[in-house]
């Protein structure tokens, strides 16, 4: 494997927005790019993450080979890289570590770190092809808002969709909050819009606990995309560059 | 009351 990344950026928040969430994973690389796949402790939240090839310049993977990372490690390895360097990820093929080069973009610094690799055994779970009920884009930080404010009220929030708009309801022991965005299209600025479309309006319930935590992501897209059906997790998708993303899912609250 | 679900109780181990 090596894959260089133009900048260490989008690395460095993709594994800042997860790390808290998982600790130990494997990053899956073949000739299609490096994905990730892992659940939470708890089994009720799920991160599903592709860096396409062409996100890199160049990639190149041989054979398929997971990358069994330690994330706290991971994450102390990329405090050494600043946002603009280049980064290139290597390995070899049985490897023992993954090889972690940093290049400043205008000095002559080459950092280069040996992380050590670890055997994990993951269940990797089948994502059904989903057509959702219910898909609304807004701007990231909005929803991170939101979560963040509900979570002051309760730990769940319902989430509602209609053709009007998506509607976010907490109800707790101090009192009762809700916050509707409706569809609108800024024209000046499309990172603004609230994008919402429909077949039939749903209505779940779910832990801003994990929602919050999905927010850490918050910094990789202006836009976040919540799809919904009833009854299914919640997949929050902050779509990247060149067709890569990063998803959660999040199984919802069911009556008791 | 509700309670919370599992991920895997949707998602099948492939």
């Amino acid at each position: 494997l090596e894959a260089r990344l133009e900048a260490a950026d989008l690395f460095k928040k993709v594994v800042e927005a997860i790390k808290d969430l998982v600790q130990h994973c494997n990053f899956d690389c073949n000739d299609s790019g490096i994905a990730l796949q892992a659940m939470d402790n708890s089994h009720v939240a799920l991160v599903s993450m592709m860096l396409t090839a062409d996100t890199f310049t160049p990639f190149r993977c041989d054979r398929n080979i997971p990358l069994g990372i330690d994330l706290t490690s991971l994450t102390k390895v990329l405090r050494a890289a600043q946002s603009s360097d280049i980064l290139t990820i290597k390995s070899e093929d049985a490897p023992d570590v993954v090889n972690l080069v940093f290049e400043g973009k205008d000095q002559d610094r080459i950092s280069e770190y040996d992380l050590k690799l670890m055997d994990i055994d993951q269940e990797h779970l089948g994502i059904p092809d989903t057509e959702y009920a219910a898909t609304a884009s807004m701007p990231a930080a909005d929803f991170k808002r939101i979560c963040s404010d509900l979570l002051l009220i309760s730990e769940a929030v319902s989430i509602e969709c209609t053709k009007e708009g998506i509607t976010f309801k907490a109800e707790g022991d101090i009192g009762n909050g809700s916050v509707t965005l409706r569809q609108h299209s800024d024209l000046e600025n499309s990172d603004k819009n609230v994008d919402i479309s429909l077949t039939e309006p749903v209505a779940l319930s779910f832990s801003l606990k994990y929602l919050t935590g999905f927010c850490k992501a918050t910094g990789l897209s202006n836009q976040v995309r919540l799809c919904l059906s009833n009854d299914v997790p919640l997949m929050v998708e902050y779509a990247l560059a060149n067709n890569s993303y990063l998803r959660f899912y999040l199984a919802p609250k069911i009556g008791d | 009351k509700t309670k919370q679900s599992g991920i895997t109780s949707f998602f099948g181990k492939s």
